[in-house]
């Protein structure tokens, strides 16, 4: 699990 | 990346591009909020942290993550010193406090970590829901505005529109949703429903965008 949640959006 | 998606991300851009013209080529700020135009620099700043994280997603995201930066950044030079005169900052009244706080309470309750770079992400998709507020507000109080500035207003409201049939296609097509983006953009998109129907029933029948008194 990562630190920070993916974000792919802008 | 959806066909929705692209069209919303090229509506921002477009908005920003017809914004920049409207100050070059009328050598003026008139009618344009300082306040929110300060806000969304807040908001990319403390949503595009990620840049500095290595965390890479794609050329087309950090591209465009620097250009909204940069933009806005110029946008802000531009309206506090290049064009100052030009601004009343007496119709920009707007109390910002009621937006960034309110913003900053939500992202500390509703967030996807309790992490530093979560909840500036979480208080940035909140921040921008809102941040369009003083400049509507400073519309109803003229009555009026520029023909050029509600293009700029329409594309900007376009963008946020444009992504919820990206989130309905992501839903279907990967079954992802992201619920704070959801609900900050639903509510982002609705406050410009008043403006849109002046929009789409005034201005773009060739009339001036003028509320009623």
């Amino acid at each position: 699990d990562d630190d920070t949640t993916r974000h792919d959006e802008l | 990346m959806n066909v929705f998606r692209l069209l919303g991300d090229l509506s921002h851009l477009a908005s920003i591009l017809i914004l920049l013209h409207k100050i070059q080529t009328t050598r003026s700020c008139r009618g344009i909020s300082f306040k929110t135009q300060a806000l969304y620099v807040v908001v990319f700043l403390t949503r595009y942290l990620d840049l500095f994280l290595g965390d890479w997603v794609s050329l087309y995201n950090t591209a465009m993550k620097l250009f909204f930066i940069g933009s806005s950044c110029y946008i802000l030079y531009l309206m506090k010193l290049r064009f100052r005169p030009t601004h009343d900052p007496a119709i920009d009244t707007f109390r910002v406090e009621y937006l960034v706080g309110p913003s900053l309470i939500l992202a500390l309750i509703f967030n996807y970590k309790y992490t530093l770079v979560e909840i500036l992400w979480a208080f940035s998709i909140y921040l921008e829901a809102v941040a369009i507020m003083p400049q509507l507000f400073m519309l109803q109080r003229t009555g009026e505005a520029e023909t050029i500035t509600t293009h700029y207003l329409a594309a900007l409201g376009a963008y946020r529109g444009l992504y919820i049939p990206n989130w309905i296609y992501r839903y279907f097509s990967d079954g992802t949703v992201d619920p704070i983006a959801v609900i900050a953009g639903l509510v982002q998109t609705g406050l410009y429903l008043d403006f849109f129907y002046v929009y789409f029933t005034r201005v773009l029948q060739g009339q001036k965008f003028e509320l009623p008194a």
